[in-house]
């Protein structure tokens, strides 16, 4: 049965679509089947592994216009498929808020998947409205990256809210899958002292793995490549790798 | 008569806010009366100059349950004062949907503040949304931080069609104030590529003024304060007052 896990943060850069991707392509190197769903309208996610120009999208499986299997579409990496999202997708946010049962969209389209996949990653827009909510409304759990720096720190109190606002109403069993600290720039004692002020809140949901700065994480989307294809042997890839494999081993699943 | 600038780009993490703080703190060093207003449900320009807790916010404004006057409070620099956002903006994005002319609803409130201000600085959230909506259709002009990196270079073409059609629909007169490069890193190479493509692309409307990465500029709204305050000899504090200097002669008002 396949693990959904969103991937959220309404602080806007802190590398939720690297983390999508490159842990999508990390454990689909371990040969796990992976679904990795674009839910953002900027479409980060499809053009970083270089998806352009789709006939369907999110877009039209939300609103009920095609069928999820219709969507989905194989990737650059086998053992990884991609349903992609388009700037259409910011007209959902408006149409969505009358439909019958809005937040629940994405799960209905999800239902007949799971059996199908391994892993769902979803990576979330920069916000805590509605895509966002169907995001964590669909998900077994939630993987939150944090930018090593002050505004991102900030900004998980009302992520944590919203996580706690939507187990309540929405969806009983979702849980916290990790923290994931990122951008970590060891020369820089703000990124130690966000990192030990993360350690202190959340304990050992906190990843062992660490995302190091690596230019090389920001270069691959221009290639249209995860980083284990663009660049196999930089930290990003090593980081990522080590990633996959804390959550396997976390899931039961080496 | 005062200039209303709306700050945006629907990419996460690419120095809006860090550009409305500073930028709004330089023009008012050099004495122009600024108002800064915070339009992100994450009210990251709030607590990047020590604002936590406040009794109205531009969410009571934009529902019409608070007058724009009673909302205005002082900042910690002379010369600056700020209209804060909480969280309660989020839902805002909802309630707005149905109301008449939903996205005019801050041109109405500024109406009688242009007078009263050189500069309207509005800091927009990462969306494409009804906030952001709001803000372009008040503002005489756009200014765009570019981070320096693939996402944003491709973020751009949306941003633009957005500002495209609020020039035909709800703003004729919106015009482009500037692009701004940010956290421009003069070591790595991707910096200069997607630097030179975004010249390529915009020629002139880019600033002469850049800004570099600098850590003190990621470290100030830790202490609440805008890099001038926090470190006026840093490159951060240094690039701030270039950039408000450049629209200061732009708009003849040296
Ligand atoms: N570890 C890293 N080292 C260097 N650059 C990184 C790293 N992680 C991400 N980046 C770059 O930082 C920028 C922001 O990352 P990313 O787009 O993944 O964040 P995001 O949270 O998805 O942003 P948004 O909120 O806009 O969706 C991108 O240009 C990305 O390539
Ligand atoms: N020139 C710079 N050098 C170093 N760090 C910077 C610089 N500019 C911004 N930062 C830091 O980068 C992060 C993102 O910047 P900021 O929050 O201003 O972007 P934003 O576009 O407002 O993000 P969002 O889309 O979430 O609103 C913050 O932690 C900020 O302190
Ligand atoms: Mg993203
Ligand atoms: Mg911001």
């Amino acid at each position: 049965m396949g693990k959904i896990i969103a991937i959220a943060n309404q602080k806007g850069g802190v590398g939720k679509t690297s983390t999508s991707i490159n842990l999508a392509a990390s454990l689909a190197a371990a040969e796990k089947k992976i679904l990795l769903i674009d839910i953002d309208p900027q479409a980060n996610t499809s053009s970083g592994i270089g998806i352009h120009e789709t006939d369907s999208t999110i877009y039209e499986v939300l609103i009920g216009k095609k069928s999820v299997e219709k969507s989905i579409i194989r990737s650059i990496m086998p053992f990884m498929d991609l349903i992609p999202s388009s700037i259409d997708l910011v007209g959902a946010e408006i149409e969505l808020v009358d439909m019958h049962e809005r937040e629940r969209r994405l799960t209905e389209a999800l239902n007949d998947l799971v059996s199908v996949y391994d892993f769902i990653l979803i990576d979330c827009p920069p916000s805590l409205s509605l895509l966002t909510l169907n995001a964590l409304t669909a998900a077994n759990s939630v993987l939150i990256p944090v930018q090593c720096e002050y505004f991102a720190l900030e900004g998980l109190g009302a992520l944590l809210n919203t996580i706690n606002i939507v187990k309540q109403n929405l969806n009983k069993q979702l849980t916290i899958e990790g923290v994931l600290l990122t951008m970590f720039d060891q020369r820089l004692r703000l990124s130690t002292q966000v990192s030990e002020e993360v350690k202190r809140y959340f304990g050992d949901k906190v990843f062992k793995a660490i995302i190091h700065r690596n230019v090389r994480i920001s270069e691959a989307p221009s290639h249209g490549k995860p980083i284990l294809m663009y660049d196999a042997m930089s930290i990003g890839a090593r980081d990522y790798l080590s990633l996959a494999d804390e959550i396997l081993t976390r899931n039961n699943m080496k």
